[in-house]
C-alpha cells in the first residue's frame, strides 16, 4: 500500500458524506446502498463511521459528472478513466466524482459502482494507489464478486496504518472470522441480535436510516440495504448516556431529540446541539412527568406525540401548543394497548414496539395492519 | 495495408502518450520521441512498467497496450 505526500488523513473519527446527484443508470436506492456498503468495507476495519447527509458541506461529498466538470482531472468518455477522488483536507478534499459516461451497474455487467466506489473511498481516506494487483487500490478496474469482502489485507494494513484497527467487534467484518474467548471479554454480553425476546430502548429515523438504541450501542439501517451497522452510542456521541429512554427526529430541521429520565438532547449529525441536556418541563410538561416512554415526529401532520404508561400528549408544531390533558393511547391508535417501549414512523405506518410485539399502525386506516416481531427491521 | 498499420500504430502511440501524461506525469517536450532510447517518454514507460510488475524494457509492448486500454481509477499512479 503507499499513502498520498505527508500522509493526509482525518483526524475525526466520525465523517459526513452526501451524494450530491445520481446517475440515472440505477434506482437512487441502489446508488445510496452501493454507497453505504461502499464505506461500510472501510469502517468495518477502522474506528471510521460515516453518516448521510441530504443537504449542505460534507467531508465527502459524491456526484456523477462527465468530461470536464470544474476540477482539473476531466473525465474521457465511456472506459479509460471511471472515477477519482481526492485525498482528506478542506473543500473538494475526500470528494469522489464518478464518469457518468460510464454504465454504472450493481451487477459484473458495466462498471460495478460498489466496487469502484470502495476504490475511490480509500483516496478519500488517505491511501494512495498499491501496486499490487489483488488489492482494492490496484488501479486498474477488474471484474469481482460485488458480494465478496473486497479489501486484500494490504488494503487493510495501509487503511490501519492510517487510521488503526476497528474498536468495534460486529463492526470488523475481518476480526469477526476469530473466534474470541467470550470470558475475556469485560462488557456485558451484547444483544442477540435476533433473539425473540429483543426489545428496544428507543427507535427513531435519522437521516433516511432507522436507529434502534439498545443499552450502550444501537442498530443502525438503511431501509434499503439488508446490512445493519452496529455501533456504540459514545462513538457517535461521547456525551450521551447509554439506556435511553425514547428518540425522535425532525426532518426538517435535520434535529434529532434523545430524551433519558427528565433530560432531553437535541443532535444534529455527530454534534449535540449546544445548551442541552434541557428538562422535561421546558417541553411543556408538567413538573410531575419525570420520564417519556416513547415518542415520535408525524411528517405528515407536524405533530409530536409523547407516550407515557398508556396515555400520550402531543405538540402541534403549526400552534406551537401542547395537549392540555393526556389522552388514552388506545382511544387514538385502536389495538395499542399499554405501555410502549418504542416508536417510529416509515412511510405512511408507524411501528408501535411494546414488550415483545411490533405492531405496524395504518395511519390512514387508523387500525393495526400486522403483528410483527421485534427484530423485524433487522437482518436476522 | 502497410498504411492502415502505420495509422494503427500512430493511434496506440497517442493512446500510450496520454495515458503516461495522465498517470505519470509524463511532460512533451515536443521533439520526436519514442526512438530517442533514453528520452522522457522510454523513462516514463519504464515507471509504467515498473509500477505494474511487467518487464521494464521502456519499449511499448503488447503488456502497455493491454493496460492503457482497461478501465481505471482517474487518479495518477505517481504523485504529481
Amino acid at each position: 500500500f503507499s499513502t498520498f505526500a505527508r500522509e493526509p488523513k482525518w483526524t475525526k473519527q466520525v465523517l459526513t458524506y452526501r451524494i450530491v446527484n445520481y446517475t440515472p443508470d440505477l434506482p437512487p436506492a441502489d446508488v445510496n446502498a452501493a454507497i453505504k456498503k461502499a464505506l461500510t468495507v472501510w469502517s468495518s476495519v477502522t474506528p471510521l463511521k460515516f453518516i448521510k447527509k441530504d443537504r449542505g458541506d460534507a467531508d465527502i461529498m459524491i456526484s456523477f459528472a462527465a468530461g470536464g466538470h470544474n476540477d482539473f482531472i476531466p473525465f474521457d468518455g465511456p472506459g479509460g478513466s471511471v472515477a477519482h477522488a481526492y485525498a482528506p483536507g478542506k473543500d473538494f478534499g475526500g470528494d469522489a466524482h464518478f464518469d457518468e459516461d460510464e454504465a454504472w451497474t450493481k451487477s459484473t455487467e458495466g462498471t460495478n459502482l460498489f466496487y469502484v466506489a470502495a476504490h475511490e473511498f480509500g483516496h478519500s481516506l488517505g491511501l494512495f494507489h498499491s501496486r499490487n494487483p489483488n488489492a482494492l487500490m490496484y488501479p486498474v478496474y477488474r471484474k469481482v464478486d460485488p458480494s465478496a469482502f473486497p479489501l486484500h489485507q494490504d488494503d487493510i494494513n495501509g487503511i490501519q496504518y492510517l487510521y488503526g484497527p476497528s474498536s468495534n467487534i460486529h463492526n470488523d467484518q475481518r476480526e469477526s472470522t476469530e473466534i474470541k474467548d467470550p470470558t475475556e471479554s469485560k462488557d456485558p454480553a451484547l444483544p442477540n441480535t435476533c433473539g425473540p425476546n429483543l426489545t428496544f430502548d428507543a427507535v427513531t429515523t435519522f437521516r433516511g436510516e432507522i436507529m434502534f438504541f439498545k443499552d450502550k450501542h444501537f442498530w443502525r439501517k438503511h431501509p434499503a440495504v439488508r446490512n445493519a451497522d452496529f455501533n456504540l452510542i459514545s462513538s457517535f456521541w461521547p456525551r450521551l448516556p447509554s439506556g435511553v429512554d425514547a428518540a425522535y427526529e425532525i426532518p426538517e430541521k435535520d434535529e434529532t431529540v434523545i430524551f433519558k429520565g427528565n433530560e432531553f438532547w437535541v443532535v444534529r449529525g455527530d454534534a449535540v446541539l449546544p445548551g442541552y441536556p434541557q428538562k422535561l418541563y421546558t417541553l411543556g410538561f408538567s413538573k410531575d412527568v419525570t420520564k417519556i416512554d416513547a415518542a415520535f415526529y408525524n411528517v405528515n401532520e407536524g405533530k409530536t406525540y409523547y407516550f407515557i404508561a398508556d396515555k400520550f400528549w402531543s405538540y402541534d408544531k403549526r400552534s406551537q401548543t401542547m395537549d392540555r390533558k393526556p389522552m388514552l393511547i388506545r382511544d387514538a391508535f385502536p389495538g395499542i394497548n399499554g405501555k410502549i417501549d418504542a416508536v417510529f414512523q416509515h412511510e405512511n405506518f408507524f411501528y408501535f414496539f411494546c414488550g415483545g410485539k411490533l405492531f405496524e399502525f395504518d395511519s390512514d386506516k387508523k387500525r393495526v395492519t400486522r403483528l410483527l416481531k421485534t427484530n423485524f427491521w433487522l437482518p436476522c | 495495408y502497410p498504411v492502415e498499420t502505420r495509422q494503427k500504430k500512430v493511434g496506440s502511440m497517442q493512446l500510450i502518450q496520454r495515458y503516461l501524461e495522465n498517470y505519470y506525469g509524463f511532460k512533451k517536450d515536443g521533439e520526436s520521441l519514442i526512438w530517442k532510447s533514453n528520452g522522457p517518454m522510454t523513462q516514463k514507460t519504464k515507471e509504467m512498467q515498473e509500477f505494474f510488475g511487467l518487464e521494464v524494457t521502456g519499449k511499448v509492448d503488447s503488456g502497455i497496450l493491454d493496460l492503457v486500454q482497461k478501465r481505471r481509477c482517474g487518479f495518477p499512479d505517481i504523485a504529481g
